[in-house]
């Protein structure tokens, strides 16, 4: 093969009978953008690197998947995001954790790896570092969506009838779609 | 989390890993979407790896960088690569999640061992395969 590319959006408990027909029609238009999107950069000549850009980036701006637009809660409330990327021919690498602010965080990851000399920020100093890098900057109220905050909810009301968060994450009852979105 | 694996005319393969982290964490918890070798590697001389699950055991499996060196070291495909760590050593010890992956010829694979991934792939001149459910 010349060139290919292929994507996911999370996994987890999905199943038929957990979506409508037009939740899956949804879920599988926008996974198809995002594939074409990144096979025309391939078809045309481009790098993997920026079609692994654009189909990321397609992903982050739909409400849809648990990154970008449409990432899950935290415990208080708030969304925390988290990127990487890497490139197989250099194995250059860039990283970024637990910002809050940064509206495409695999922008932000590029950005580490393309023109700093690091390979991960993260936090305070990452979003610091996208300010820099001019890159945009949106209230952390953007990444709402209220399919998640329900999931918050329900998360908050099954922690709490257990003791210790921890010992019920180690269970063998942990339910994966908390983790997953 | 999503993610996107892609290799180019050049022969360049590249990965990338976007995630919100999981539901109610705190103290600053961290998964392994932004950690190199866990949710995310690259490496022309063997393959390159997006993952999505339970960051903990893909960080402390190093589930990328494993799937890869078994490619280099073992000799073995990408497919079977990923398959071992996904189908039998995450899940034995109960890690729950999948990966895309390619190989340097364009190979895909996306062995995933939960209920579903929403998932897909295209290859040169062919059309767009997208899924989400194990069947």
């Amino acid at each position: 093969t010349d060139f290919a590319i292929v994507i996911h959006g999370g996994a987890g408990t999905i199943n038929k009978a957990s979506m409508t027909q037009a939740q899956q029609a949804d879920y599988e238009r926008t996974l198809k953008t995002a594939v074409d999107a990144g096979y025309v950069i391939l078809e045309q000549g481009g790098s993997s690197l920026d079609a692994i850009t654009k189909a990321v980036l397609v992903l982050e701006d739909s409400p849809l998947f648990n990154a970008g637009k449409g990432a899950v809660y935290t415990y208080d409330g708030g969304h925390e995001l988290d990127a990487s990327i890497m490139r197989g021919d250099t194995l250059q690498a860039g990283a970024i954790a637990g910002v809050t602010n940064v509206k495409n965080p695999v922008l932000l990851a590029r950005a580490v790896m393309e023109k700093s000399e690091h390979v991960m920020l993260a936090g305070k100093g990452a979003e610091q570092f996208a300010k820099e890098q001019q890159l945009e900057l949106v209230a952390n109220s953007y990444f709402d969506t209220e399919f998640r905050f329900k999931a918050l909810q329900k998360a908050l009301e099954t922690m709490n009838k257990v003791p210790h968060q921890a010992s019920q994450r180690l269970s063998p009852s942990w339910q994966p779609e908390w983790n997953m979105g | 989390t999503v993610g996107a694996v892609a290799l180019d005319k050049q022969g360049n393969l590249a990965a990338a890993t976007s995630t919100g982290g999981m539901t109610a964490k705190r103290y600053g918890r961290i998964g392994d979407a932004p950690i190199i070798g866990a949710g995310n590697f690259a490496d022309n001389s063997s393959c390159a790896v997006s993952a999505t699950g339970h960051g903990e055991f893909f960080i402390r499996y190093r589930v990328a960088a494993d799937i890869c060196a078994r490619v280099k070291y073992g000799g073995i495909s990408a497919a079977e690569a990923a398959d071992q760590v996904i189908q039998q050593d995450l899940k034995k010890v109960g890690g729950t999640g999948g990966v895309i992956v390619m190989d340097k010829q364009g190979n895909i694979s996306w062995p995933f061992n939960t209920e579903g991934m929403y998932r897909a792939k295209r290859s040169a001149g062919q059309v767009a395969e997208v899924a989400i459910f194990q069947e």
